[in-house]
């Protein structure tokens, strides 16, 4: 029997809230990263928004895959047991897939998760589930803030955003913070780096880029992130 | 969770010292001539009795304080941040932040002011109008701070370089949607009125029909001066603040013309007020304007 044809629809901006994460709709939600450029096709940014923030948990709840490998996204996802209080490394080297390597292991970037937080997820099971993305936004609208240009005309370093989801719970208030490092070339004296995350209360599409919680540690070539905070 | 890295545009350092130094020089020379201006309305009310009932004047003065009061608390903001306390960093913040917005104030009524004497002209009388002015000038400055204050929005304000280090640390509002709204939001509004009023006046200024034939192309240039004069007594030099995102000169230019309001002030006003008692008083566009409001209210 002839599987019947799925209507033709605008992901970017056409109606209601596209929840399927196969393949096939990753690359269409992903196709609005360059189409939604400023001042050309009407997306709806919160729908976009909220799909990629949707992914994330979709990673972490149902996934069945283990590793994601997509020019845009690349992502790990694994099962950990929350009784080792050891921390965790994962390297996020761009094209490639994230893969947890060892403390001594300093690729250029990488991120790493406290004990303390693995230890905060005891009381909810004896295993818990990570995921960690990478996301190549380009250089449309979504993910860039309102307006599309982010507060004092600033923009996201290569484009690239790390996504970090633990079990099903809000991780705030860290002791110890997650430190992420990414690695870039040397900025000119006029231009300055912050870390940032996505913060879904503000903004009125769904969300702007927040800087609550996290410091920013400049070194040059590498910058490092620490945040109390998933 | 998504995280990121920001890259955006910062001041150096050099361009930072250079813009704090414009800044203290202009706002140090404006609080000089501020002072000026007050003695010289207290003096003049002294010697005539026209300055007694005229309102005109009156507003001029109390934006002059307000302006010096601002320029003082940003001095003693910017030079002594450190020693102060939480509590008095929260207090200096709704103080500074009280004068700016009185400022903001007494330049939409300046506008209003004009407005009723350029543009409405007839039927200006209104009964004790600058206790009226003077409640609105002070007064909804005084609720928009409560209303700030009671939302606990101010204290130490940082202001960091491409490095990341601190160059500048003030106590002033922290809450950014507190300051979007009534210090960003605040002064749109009384801009774009300000600008409004300004346009129309400048409109009369130069389509009036002069009733000095031969003398054209020197009323020309009157009328443009009043229209700067007027300029800075509205406040629409600040308004440059909204072209800085266009480069680093427009910067300087911002920095230097606002921080010298203070001087415009004075000139405009001896301008307007010396001369006037001496000459015809038909010599400028605004010293008819300022006649006709004298007789309104006579």
């Amino acid at each position: 029997q002839e599987e019947p044809r799925r209507a033709p629809r605008n992901v970017c901006g056409g109606p209601g809230v596209v929840h399927d994460f196969q393949k096939v709709d990753l690359h269409s939600a992903a196709t609005c990263f360059t189409k939604c450029q400023l001042g050309s096709n009407a997306c709806d940014l919160e729908k976009l928004h909220r799909y990629w923030l949707n992914y994330e948990s979709f990673l972490v709840e149902n996934s069945s895959e283990k590793t994601v490998n997509m020019s845009f996204v690349k992502t790990l996802v694994q099962d950990f047991s929350t009784d080792i209080s050891e921390e965790l490394h994962f390297s996020l080297i761009p094209d490639e897939v994230p893969k947890q390597i060892k403390k001594e292991d300093k690729p250029s970037d990488r991120v790493r998760l406290p004990g303390s937080l693995l230890k905060s997820l005891r009381d909810k099971g004896s295993v818990d589930r990570l995921a960690i993305t990478v996301l190549d936004i380009g250089p449309g609208n979504i993910f860039k803030g309102p307006q599309g240009s982010l507060e004092g005309g600033g923009r996201v370093l290569n484009n690239r955003l790390v996504g970090l989801s633990v079990g099903r719970t809000q991780i705030t208030g860290l002791s110890e913070p997650l430190e992420i490092t990414f690695s870039h070339r040397r900025q000119p004296r006029n231009m300055t780096l912050h870390c940032v995350f996505w913060d879904v209360t503000k903004g009125p599409t769904g969300g702007d880029w927040a800087s609550e919680g996290c410091l920013t540690e400049l070194r040059g070539e590498e910058t490092v992130c620490r945040c109390n905070h998933l | 969770t998504f995280f990121a890295l920001l890259l955006s545009p910062v001041l150096d350092e050099a361009t930072v010292q250079a813009l704090k130094r414009i800044s203290q020089a202009g706002c140090g020379t404006s609080m000089v001539f501020l002072a000026f201006t007050v003695v010289l309305y207290l003096v003049l009310r002294f010697y005539r009795q026209r300055f007694k009932s005229d309102d005109a004047p009156k507003i001029h003065v109390s934006l002059s304080v307000s302006l010096f009061l601002l320029n003082l608390l940003f001095f003693v903001n910017v030079e002594s941040h450190g020693q102060a306390s939480e509590a008095a960093c929260w207090v200096r913040g709704a103080v500074f932040h009280y004068f700016l917005l009185c400022t903001f104030t007494w330049m939409g009524l300046e506008a209003f002011h004009l407005y009723l004497l350029v543009i409405r002209v007839f039927n200006t009388y209104f009964r004790h109008y600058f206790l009226r002015t003077s409640l609105l000038g002070w007064g909804l400055p005084a609720l928009m701070v409560i209303s700030t204050g009671s939302a606990n929005s101010y204290g130490r304000y940082t202001i960091r370089n491409a490095k990341d280090q601190i160059t500048l640390e003030l106590c002033w509002i922290r809450n950014k949607a507190a300051l979007y709204i009534t210090v960003h939001g605040y002064f749109l509004l009384t801009f774009l009125f300000s600008a409004v009023v300004l346009g129309l006046v400048a409109w009369k200024i130069f389509t009036l029909p002069s009733a000095t034939a031969g003398k054209e192309h020197r009323q020309h240039w009157k009328g443009v001066l009043t229209v700067l004069g007027l300029s800075s007594l509205l406040g629409v030099t600040w308004g440059l603040a909204c072209l800085t995102p266009l480069g680093l000169s427009t910067v300087y230019i911002f920095r230097t013309l606002s921080s010298l309001t203070g001087v415009f002030i004075f000139c405009w006003f001896s301008v307007l007020y010396f001369p006037s008692q001496r000459a015809a008083p038909s010599s400028s566009g605004t010293a008819r304007a300022d006649q006709s409001h004298t007789m309104s209210h006579d």
